[in-house]
């Protein structure tokens, strides 16, 4: 630790190479570590199963990388302003998140610094408030009717309840007042005790 | 209209219409998205009742009946674009499962790939007309995704020009594949070839099931319905087992591997053409992981803003759930996750498209990238996607318990991919092996292309690990 290879926590292309950096360090110490083994006389499979929790690591930590340049290279495109900037924030917000989840890679990586991981943290926090305001606009956007969804609690029109209620009437086993069951096994034990 | 969403919708500070057209790709796919779904939304055909409240048997009789009207629909409509028909089937299906999924979605495919001219202009228009249902027979009950540990057997007899398809011990027989049941009657059955006393392999083969007009089984076919599972009640998931059958050499897909009437086995150019279908299928996964987050993020983000819960300050009125800062850190992230998936699984889509048409003139050098990662783009979204669903049901607090919060639905209908079409660990270490070569060869001095370019500065030493 001690050299940082992001200048600036806001700054998407800067977590880009963060991220890009640690899936090199996961890849060549997962493959170094299958190569010593290969060195020791060990045999291919042998040295791949033993090393087989680091190489998960390693792709896991590849496809990561993918993902948050994608989402980058995707804010590329967009022209409208206002869009831009609320992508731009879950963009950020992707992949500081992600850091935050990951940290011990990116320290023992020397990626970040501590003091880094500290503001990180705090980015996170401030950019929980930043997307409030457009949460559900944003979730709007996705555009899924409500047949597609079938939820009550997500409707479009968020008329929740009445129709938690209207729903729950459905139920069979509100077909009749009294359950046949009550009659066979209730109503017998209630007489014995 | 729920008063807290109208305030949410009127304070909003970006036009939600601009993101849904990025997300869809453009205004005019949008457009078109919507045209095509309100063909269902405006159907009283459509509008069933709550399979909530329904038994598994009656839920797939529904979900069959959904299908067929589906199948009929498309047809009248005249949607032929796979996009537009995707559209129609997923607004269709609602949140259930379709046991004709795997038909249209595999077997079709699969033909369209890998089937000769000859076998096209044979399969196709009868799976298209539905005289062969088909599915996808790979998996079985003693073997997943080690396609290489498959038992299932095809015997070629140079004799009568025939296979022989046989299933020699219990864990051989095959286990899972959708539609399979009751449903199909024909099957892409993947089987070790012998021919001239030599394996040669896993290669995929048309078996017919069921007899086409009573739609009772052949002779030598056991089929059946495998039960209930956690969740896709309207899919009737099959187990098949082969006695010695009979088939046609004809049916042995053969645009890439061939036998010839003698016996001669013909090298595909490449193995993993022969798993083409799989890697179609991992990239929808991907963005069906981004579909199914947003779809769990949506409910729970609006319940959130409509639920009023607890105090932030004492003695005023509750507040919506969504201002505690803890279910903003429960659901912001997964919001963001959603909005990464929908964009990489169009990549990943794109990129399929892209290496396919390379593929069909004979171009594989981006083959083993695409193979890598579809496999690991797959696993990870679908790992992050279904832990995110199950986080989603419970920032819903009880009420996410209910099926009427849809996400239960959602949970289990989605929660297979982290298992099938490759189970994620398996798949994580195919997309290593590719990362390892990549590695070693940028040692060697080889220039990388694509996604790993970045081992090419490792090699330069650019980027060093530290030690641990």
């Amino acid at each position: 630790a001690g050299r940082s290879v992001v200048k600036d926590i806001n700054d998407l292309r800067s977590l880009e190479e963060a991220y890009k950096q640690r899936a090199a360090w996961l890849v060549v110490a997962a493959s170094r570590n299958v190569q010593n083994d290969l060195k020791r006389g060990k045999r291919k499979e042998d040295a791949w199963n033993k090393n087989s929790v680091d190489l998960v690591r390693a792709s896991d930590a590849h496809c990561h990388y993918v993902v948050v340049k994608l989402f980058v290279d995707k804010l590329s495109e967009v022209q409208d302003l206002a869009a831009h900037r609320i992508l731009s924030s879950l963009c950020l917000l992707y992949a500081l998140h992600g850091i935050g989840k990951n940290t011990g890679d990116f320290l023992q990586a020397g990626l970040l610094t501590t003091s880094q991981l500290e503001q990180i943290q705090q980015r996170i926090k401030d950019l929980l408030g930043v997307i409030r305001p457009n949460a559900v606009v944003l979730v709007d956007a996705f555009d899924h009717s409500d047949t597609h969804l079938g939820s009550i609690l997500g409707r479009y029109d968020g008329n929740v309840y009445e129709n938690l209620f209207e729903w729950a009437k459905k139920s069979p086993l509100n077909k009749t007042q009294v359950h046949e069951s009550f009659h066979k096994y209730l109503k017998p034990l209630q007489s014995k005790l | 209209m729920n008063p807290d969403l109208s305030k949410e919708r009127a304070t909003a500070t970006f036009n939600p219409e601009i993101v849904t057209h990025i997300l869809d790709g453009s205004p005019e796919k949008t457009r078109r998205r919507r045209e095509i779904e309100s063909l269902v939304l405006n159907d009283p055909a459509f509008q069933h009742e709550d399979p909530n409240f329904l038994s598994r048997s009656e839920r797939y009789e529904l979900a069959l009946k959904k299908s067929a009207l589906m199948v009929q629909r498309i047809r009248e409509y005249g949607i032929s674009n796979p996009e537009e028909i995707m559209w129609f089937k997923r607004l269709g299906v609602g949140s259930q499962t379709d046991p004709l999924n795997l038909h249209f979605g595999m077997f079709y495919v699969m033909l369209g790939n890998q089937g000769t001219e000859s076998q096209r202009e044979k399969w196709l228009p009868l799976a298209l007309r539905l005289q062969a249902i088909g599915t996808y027979a790979q998996t079985e009950l003693g073997h997943g995704t080690h396609l290489r540990g498959l038992e299932t057997t095809a015997t070629y007899d140079p004799s009568t020009q025939e296979f022989i398809l046989n299933s020699p011990t219990v864990s051989s027989i095959k286990w899972w594949p959708g539609g399979l049941g009751k449903t199909s009657n024909h099957a892409a059955v993947l089987a070790q070839l012998y021919t001239q006393g030599e394996c040669k392999g896993l290669h995929a083969f048309i078996v017919p099931l069921r007899r086409l007009d009573t739609h009772e089984p052949l002779p030598g076919i056991t089929v059946g319905d495998i039960g209930p599972k956690f969740g896709f009640d309207e899919t009737d998931n099959g187990f098949l087992k082969f006695d010695k059958v009979r088939i046609p050499r004809e049916n042995m897909l053969m645009k890439y591997a061939q036998v010839e009437p003698d016996g001669t086995y013909v090298k595909p150019l490449s193995d993993k053409l022969t798993y083409g279908t799989m890697v179609f299928i991992r990239s929808v996964i991907v963005g069906d992981s981004a579909r199914s987050l947003s779809k769990a993020c949506t409910i729970a983000i609006r319940y959130s803003a409509v639920r009023h819960q607890s105090e932030i300050r004492p003695g005023e009125p509750e507040p919506q759930i969504l201002d505690f800062q803890t279910q903003q850190y429960k659901l912001f992230p997964l919001l963001a996750t959603s909005y990464a998936f929908s964009f990489a699984g169009a990549y990943v889509g794109e990129m399929y498209h892209r290496i396919s048409g390379d593929i069909q003139t004979g171009n594989l050098n981006e083959l083993p990238e695409l193979h890598a990662l579809a496999a690991g783009l797959k696993a990870f979204t679908t790992w992050v996607a279904a832990s995110g669903i199950e986080e989603c049901r419970m920032a819903c607090g009880g009420h996410g318990y209910s099926r009427s919060s849809g996400i239960p639905d959602i949970y289990v209908t989605f929660s297979p991919a982290c298992t099938y079409e490759g189970e994620n660990t398996v798949m994580m270490l195919q997309t290593a092996r590719f990362l390892f070569k990549s590695y070693t060869a940028a040692l060697s001095g080889e220039h990388l292309e694509g996604m790993v370019s970045y081992l090419n500065d490792v090699s330069l030493q650019r980027v060093q690990a530290q030690p641990l």
